[in-house]
């Protein structure tokens, strides 16, 4: 309904652009419901993105970096989870473009969720697994088939990459 | 707490019978690539209801059965099983704990239990309605789906807003 | 010209195959041309790629994981590589996805290729850092203006990701 | 060796001079997030010849031109000149040494220059043609191009094939 969706992306948009500068630590971001001549854009309307990092001018989000890019659709895909907050969450290696920085700040807003949502993180970073409050570590020996063995910390530490 | 722990035979790479306890705080899951980290997401996806074959990387449905490998041969069905703390009533129904069973054959025929009892793949739907769960888009984020977002067409992206609606 | 087509495509198949199974260590791959009802495939065929990694039974390719995608990727581009090389070659984070130990495999490879080509890497990785025989580091102090500096091993590890 | 030198101005995040020297083995380029490596692919793309601006990550062509930051005016000019090793005569001219410069303007205005005289673009194409240079496919790999290649049509990939060919 057309209600509806205007309160949603309302909602939607407001935690975005929190998240976007939490993300960041500075910055800004929106989004805006844009349709094109003569329809609706409440109906028909698609979501156009703005972003603009720290220190930069607004520019077209393709001409961000692949990890600008990345911690901008985390904002989004947050925002949504913020809006609408499930009691569970299954992440699958969503930290993979980003650096050292920007990992830290993800975890800074992760821990905030975990709190209300049970979070199963999927990884290859050593940073991130230090949010575990269990750590299972998964294998397959040759034979094609795979076994899950909970881990220790010092034992996943071998299996998450130095690189 | 609310997912208490998921089970899985024959499902995709996890040809034995595989228990993985979750708990109230956060899980990480690590492992060299191919051992199977992304084949758990997909048997969460899976048994709440997933009836997409490409959202779990497959062409059929079958491809989530045990395919074989190098050294065992291939098995005719695979089942994964949820237990869910239910003792704060997130979901529509009178147990403490839920538990849901999917299963699938090579035929193509499948099975649904909740609690043990036979139902059909709505009932299991139903029961998610309104959570956040069984609809994937941001609960339950793939691998590739961050990349996903910033090249979508403004249009496509709209999906987002109305699942969250 | 269809021969053309015909010899370049047999010789980066039988690339392809040894380049998948040196990525892999093992494992088999192949590349198919195939084309709809009536169509020449020579002329109006796609090309699917077969790749089984080992100890693994042959499946459709969307079933790999994310990293056996990618080193697979890999495999066939280099494989065009090793057809036609080119004397300058840069590689934008390719080992992103990879694992530590798929890493290793994918520098031994590179080693060989650098002899006769000149390469340049960008790259988060600690791992595929070590093929440097030259490193600069790329800083922006908050002005959104890039500075390109020449480092030794020891300060672009404080650059490079820990996890 | 080949490629001895780029020097970028005005180039995306490069707004001031910049000179990136080459070596005949293997140079590494580190830093965090958003500083600019991949930009320097892009200079390389671009003074060798790319005609179309997504190829660069942009809308326009003047999308390259430093637009300006929170400390600095936008510029107007966007400038890349490429140094070229040409000992071993792999390019089709008798210099030893051969420089390529691009410019381009805010107006949409470009300039080219093969060793400081004016050229046309098609003259920088023809330089490379059959080097597996400025046709990008597989010798400047960009960010993102490895995850492309699985989920690729069959009929897409085709294109890599006629590449090499
Ligand atoms: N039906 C099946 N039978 C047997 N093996 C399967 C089946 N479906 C998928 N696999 C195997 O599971 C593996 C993929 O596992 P998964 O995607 O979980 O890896 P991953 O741990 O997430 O790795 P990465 O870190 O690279 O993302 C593939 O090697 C694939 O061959
Ligand atoms: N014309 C321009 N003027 C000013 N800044 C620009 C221009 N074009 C791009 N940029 C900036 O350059 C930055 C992107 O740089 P780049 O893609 O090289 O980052 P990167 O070092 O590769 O990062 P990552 O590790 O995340 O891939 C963006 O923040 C973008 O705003
Ligand atoms: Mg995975
Ligand atoms: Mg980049």
């Amino acid at each position: 309904t057309r209600k509806l969706f205007h309160e949603t992306f309302e909602a939607v948009r407001v935690h975005f652009i929190e998240m976007f500068r939490r993300l960041f630590n500075g910055g800004k971001a929106d989004l805006i419901l844009e349709a094109p001549e003569g329809l609706d854009p409440l109906l028909d309307g698609g979501i156009e993105i703005l972003a603009q990092p720290p220190g930069k001018k607004l520019q077209n989000i393709q001409l961000m970096s692949g990890g600008e890019k990345a911690l901008t659709a985390i904002a989004l895909l947050f925002a949504l989870f913020l809006h609408k907050p499930s009691p569970f969450c299954i992440l699958d290696e969503i930290d993979a473009p980003l650096d050292d920085i920007n990992v830290e700040r993800f975890k800074t807003v992760l821990r905030e969720f975990n709190e209300k949502t049970q979070f199963v993180i999927i990884t290859h970073n050593k940073l991130t697994m230090e949010l575990a409050d269990a750590l299972y570590g998964v294998t397959m020996e040759e034979s094609g088939v795979s076994k899950l063995v909970s881990v220790r910390f010092e034992q996943a530490e071998q299996m998450v990459d130095v690189g | 707490m609310f997912f208490k722990r998921i089970e899985m035979v024959g499902f995709k790479s996890f040809a034995t019978r595989t228990v993985c306890d979750f708990i109230p705080g956060t899980t990480v899951v690590v492992g060299p690539n191919g051992c199977g980290k992304s084949n758990i997401l997909d048997a969460i996806k899976w048994v709440v209801g997933e009836q997409t074959a490409s959202q779990l990387r497959g062409k059929k449905m079958q491809d989530v059965i045990f395919s074989g490998s190098a050294s065992f041969k291939p098995l005719g069905v695979a089942q994964v099983t949820l237990t869910i703390d239910n003792s704060t009533r997130i979901l529509p129904s009178d147990y403490e704990e839920i538990q849901i069973t999917r299963r699938l054959f090579r035929s193509g025929e499948s099975e649904y239990l909740l609690n043990k009892t036979p139902c059909r793949l709505r009932d299991i739907h139903n029961l998610f309605l309104g959570t956040g769960i069984g609809k994937s888009s941001y609960s339950m984020l793939e691998q590739g789906r961050v990349g996903q977002i910033i090249g979508a067409k403004p249009i496509e992206r709209r999906f987002l807003i109305e699942e969250a609606a």
